[in-house]
């Protein structure tokens, strides 16, 4: 899956998702990706941030819509997307998941749940200090 | 702790990022750069996770999910199970501009799509096809079944919810725990 933010420089948000979902799904079965506030979510007047990962398990906690509302109450990214994934820890600890985050001033800042075989996340981001698209790791929590 | 604009995404999708700033730098904005990181993805097939010819479900079809979000007029487009059009973000963008739905899904989405001028066209590659006849020939292991018979941890389907056979008065008792997984 592919889950993408971005901020404009006027502070316009945008956020989308694509994905050929889950291997071997039973036929008709829909992940998180194309559902509002699973897959992704943004909103010019707090952020805008996107999820990756176990979709049956993910779209149960609103994800993206929740780091939103994290940024919303003022949370930094990072804090936002932590929030998140603890929320879902507690229920399903063994969940495959990352979340990333994004707010108006463009901080950004990701968050994935640590797994034996996953512990760190890869993400790409591109803004006006970097002159190319840069890949950036976070330790899972 | 950058300023803007800002382009993120999931995974080290390199030219996703690329499609997406090369975007906003010709003067596009926020919601065409998604659409643009986005469908480079599903023309890679990015890691196979994206995309037409990958994760095939259980009859052997790759379908497609993705939606596209504006953050100032909160307009959304989204599509799922979309089945034979390889351009999923690109049906999503049009399910936000040409309806005031938010999400459609399965057959009728792809109608949606041919309606909009989308092709037709087959989403399998000899790759998803290996990947599901492996599966096949691994008693269809793993799967997203449980509480049915056959146990699904050993066997493929087609499986029933044990309350079906009894009624039917089967000789078949369910034995022990057959979840077989988290």
């Amino acid at each position: 899956t592919i889950g993408m933010v971005v901020i404009h420089k006027t502070g316009h948000t945008a956020a989308g998702t694509s994905t050929n979902g889950l291997k071997f799904k039973i036929p008709g079965r829909v992940g998180d990706s194309p559902i509002p506030g699973a897959g992704a979510y943004a909103d010019d007047a707090a952020g805008a941030a996107a999820a990756t990962g176990d979709g049956d398990i993910m779209m149960r906690f609103l994800p993206s819509y929740q780091a939103v509302e994290y940024m919303r109450r003022g949370e930094s990214p990072t804090v936002a997307c932590q929030k998140v994934i603890s929320r879902i820890q507690k229920y399903f600890p063994k969940f495959f998941g990352a979340v990333i985050c994004a707010n108006v001033t463009g901080s950004y800042g990701a968050a994935c749940n640590k797994l034996p075989a996953f512990t760190q996340f890869r993400f790409m981001v591109s803004n006006s200090l970097t002159n190319q698209p840069k890949e950036e790791r976070v330790n899972c929590i | 702790s950058s300023p803007l604009p800002l382009v993120l995404h999931t995974w080290p999708f390199k030219n996703a990022t690329e499609a997406a700033w090369r975007t906003l730098a010709s003067g596009g904005s926020a919601l065409d750069a998604v659409e643009a990181g986005c469908a480079q993805c599903e023309r890679e097939q990015c890691d196979g996770t994206v995309g037409f010819g990958g994760s095939p479900d259980e009859s052997g079809e790759t379908t497609l999910d993705a939606m596209i979000m504006d953050g100032t007029t909160m307009d959304v487009g989204a599509v799922g199970d979309l089945r034979r059009v390889k351009n999923a973000v690109g049906v999503a963008r049009k399910v936000l501009e040409h309806t005031t739905h938010t999400l459609l899904v399965g057959e009728s989405a792809t109608k949606f799509a041919e309606s909009m001028g989308f092709v037709n066209e087959d989403l399998s590659t000899d790759a998803s096809r290996a990947l599901h006849s492996d599966w096949l020939a691994q008693s269809c292991q793993p799967n997203c079944w449980r509480n049915v018979t056959p146990d699904p941890s050993k066997y493929c389907g087609p499986y029933k919810p044990p309350s079906i056979l009894k009624q039917d008065g089967s000789a078949y008792k369910e034995t022990g725990d057959n979840y077989g997984h988290d």
